[in-house]
């Protein structure tokens, strides 16, 4: 199945 | 302290339009430069970032940064009460409770003024380092918008395939399927109405068609829209303003 990803998979959290 | 001034209300009234369905709460961040917002939508799939730059504003002052914590569809309520073409004046103090909003028709002595009350906000930072995209397309963002609405009556689903000559907008729904291919093309005399597709490698992203709708709400603040997509990466939808922004940076799906 196709996911949606979160933005937090691809960028850092400051 | 903050005081800012537009010519007019309407680039306010259009900012928090393209914004309020996606976040309800957020910082909008003053320096001297102009204001910041960085926000998340509640599923953490789509991430706002808006610049009004200082020369947006007739008229701004802003000694210390300062920080309006604001509930968008309060904010919404009183930014409506003006007319589009009156003067519009932020003003805060330097650790603010509230935020007097000034609307002043131009032609009648008429002055009204609100208060907002405004919130403390906890707010995640996200660090999003300059990318390198894989495809940049600018068309006008009416028609982005009017693809955008069309497809998503067909699926919850719209996938946007990039390749040397087209780019193509595809939804495959329960009951059929429907695309729209667009070529790039340079219209002399409304350089607006221009679509251009730049690929250094083809594109294939799905992204999920409400959050896009989400995103045209930003269509009255610029005639074209900048999309920019880098594969199995979130992609960035940019409108351009008079001087700054507004960013969506949309998280794609894909197939583990």
């Amino acid at each position: 199945a196709i996911n949606q990803k979160k933005l937090i998979q691809f960028y850092v959290k400051t | 302290m903050l005081e800012g001034k537009f010519e007019e209300s309407s680039l306010m009234k259009k900012v928090v339009d393209a914004i309020k369905d996606s976040v309800k709460l957020c910082n909008f961040n003053c320096t001297e430069h102009g204001v910041t917002v960085q926000a998340v939508d509640d599923s953490r799939v789509l991430l706002i970032s808006l610049l009004i730059g200082e020369a947006s504003f007739e008229e701004y002052r802003c000694d210390r940064n300062i920080t309006l914590g604001i509930d968008l569809e309060s904010f919404n309520k009183i930014i409506k009460n003006g007319n589009s073409s009156d003067f519009l004046t932020l003003i805060a103090e330097d650790s603010p409770d509230n935020v007097l909003i000034i609307f002043e028709d131009k032609k009648k002595d008429r002055v009204s003024e609100y208060s907002l009350k405004l919130m403390d906000l906890d707010s995640d930072f996200l660090q999003i380092d300059d990318m390198e995209f894989d495809a940049t397309i600018t068309m006008p963002s009416s028609e982005f918008a009017k693809i955008t609405r069309d497809l998503k009556t067909l699926s919850e689903s719209l996938q946007i395939i990039v390749t040397k000559e087209n780019v193509k907008f595809s939804s495959d729904g329960d009951f059929g399927t429907g695309n729209v291919v667009l070529k790039g093309f340079v219209d002399m005399d409304k350089p607006d109405e221009s679509i251009k597709i730049d690929m250094a490698r083809p594109i294939n992203l799905t992204f999920g068609a409400k959050y896009i709708a989400d995103i045209v709400k930003g269509t009255s603040l610029s005639e074209s829209v900048t999309i920019k997509l880098a594969d199995k990466s979130p992609a960035l939808f940019e409108y351009k303003l008079p001087s700054g922004f507004l960013r969506f940076y949309l998280a794609p799906k894909f197939d583990e």
